[in-house]
């Protein structure tokens, strides 16, 4: 059965399952192990540590960890960047270490497919001057859509297997309201995610305070006296659900290999964002889990192919309909295309979806006093002392005249 | 009684032209 309709067949939403949206994809790394300085040990195929290994499967048995270069200096920004190829809901981000975990680290997301980028979590040891950011602030519904800082995960130890997890929508005040939060549906949609490691953690006896340095030291300033360190990650994962608005339940790839939702509910795009061409009854709408929204073709009896929205009907008629047809065939007119135009009447008995609904006035040109006949019985308005539906006879005591004008003259002298 | 229908070539056209039909 198709989880966008139940039983009955009505729509219901529908949402793509729960995935790992990092798994098996490719990170493109600012820095690796071996390059572009030849290291021993990395350029051994047996002991590389390429940026595959970020997404690979994650097995405890056999753990494989991406590794940067040597870094000597601080900050000294190793990006990590992942495209998803689609936009995406997440749900978290997280990294497993192999190394001890960065002393500043900065989450990245892009709406766009990397050309602009949003802060999206940021953990240091020193929020303020790293980020310009307190530290651990509360979230409130005016910042819920912003970047927060927090000194928590920083720590140096463990040495080898810390994890930084970042949830999207842990604590935020709307996350309990998601379906009815714009803004939370949009903080947590992104097509990439970026983790910038800035600082690392410096051991103690280099003089480094709590967090990886004085706290009278500013930490943008470089340092370049450092031991040689790295940063080393086993597992980076990005949950979460491909964006389809409720509207389909599993993405796909299309012709061209890139993955669009499956949309149900007469929606379409990318992330079955708009309604079909001749669906705009009503607005588009994301569906929620009261309902589906789907989007409703417009009635235009058989006799139009397009149509567009109107708010004001739409409000007029208590949120039901705002479908107006366009170019309405078959000699139809009207919103919905429900009424023959003018010359024109209806054939009551066929029904107004009939292609041949509406006939031809065809009133007399002399004794008919227009063209425009009665809508529902086709009598054309006669001249007078003329009679009959097209007005093409004279009446019994009027006999025809040579005048166009008064084309039927009474048989009594006056 | 069904009265004939118009016949068009009965009418004089000399000062209504512009009203005079194809077929007339």
């Amino acid at each position: 059965p198709d989880p966008c309709y139940d039983d009955a067949g009505a729509a219901r939403r529908c949402i793509p399952e729960f995935i790992n949206g990092a798994f098996g994809k490719e990170v493109a790394v600012s820095s690796v192990c071996g390059w572009p300085t030849s290291s021993r040990s990395c350029t051994d195929p047996w002991r590389a540590h390429p940026p595959s290994y970020l997404t690979d499967l994650n097995s405890a048995h056999n753990l494989t960890c991406w590794q940067s270069e040597n870094l000597h200096t601080s900050p000294n920004n190793v990006n990590l960047t992942l495209s998803l190829g689609k936009k995406f809901e997440i749900t978290y981000v997280s990294l497993q270490f192999c190394s001890p975990r960065p002393e500043s680290l900065a989450i990245y997301k892009s709406m766009d497919y990397g050309k602009s980028w949003t802060p999206y979590q940021y953990y240091s040891s020193q929020c303020r001057r790293m980020y310009n950011r307190p530290n651990k602030a509360a979230i409130t519904k005016q910042n819920e859509q912003e970047a927060l800082c927090t000194d928590s995960h920083t720590d140096l130890y463990p040495l080898s297997g810390g994890l930084i997890a970042f949830s999207t929508l842990d604590g935020r005040p709307s996350g309990k309201d998601f379906d009815n939060s714009p803004v939370l549906q949009d903080w947590v949609s992104a097509t990439d995610i970026r983790v910038v490691f800035s600082r690392p953690q410096l051991p103690r006896e280099l003089g480094a305070g709590e967090g990886g340095g004085r706290p009278d030291e500013d930490p943008m300033v470089p340092s370049t006296s450092l031991p040689a360190y790295f940063y080393a990650v086993g597992d980076f994962q990005v949950g979460g659900r491909c964006k389809c608005n409720g509207h389909a339940s599993r993405c796909l790839k299309d012709k061209e290999g890139k993955l669009v939702c499956d949309c149900k509910h007469n929606t379409e795009g990318p992330e079955c964002d708009h309604c079909k061409p001749f669906h705009y009854d009503r607005p588009w709408q994301r569906a929620s889990a009261r309902e589906a929204n789907e989007c409703l073709p417009c009635n235009c009896n058989l006799h139009a192919r397009r149509c567009r929205f109107n708010t004001e009907l739409y409000k007029l008629s208590g949120r039901k309909s705002g479908g107006v047809c366009m170019n309405c065939r078959h000699n139809t007119a009207g919103r919905h295309c429900h009424y023959c135009k003018e010359g024109f009447y209806r054939d009551m008995a066929r029904p107004i979806t009939h292609r041949r609904a509406c006939k031809a006035c065809d009133c007399h040109p002399v004794g008919a006093a227009g063209k425009t006949c009665n809508q529902t019985t086709g009598q054309c308005p006669c001249k007078d002392g003329v009679t009959g539906i097209t007005c093409n006879r004279c009446a019994k005591g009027y006999q025809q005249s040579r005048s166009p004008v008064a084309p039927c003259i009474s048989e009594k002298p006056p | 009684e069904v009265m004939p229908t118009l016949d068009m070539t009965l009418f004089d056209w000399t000062d209504y032209e512009d009203m005079k039909p194809v077929d007339a």
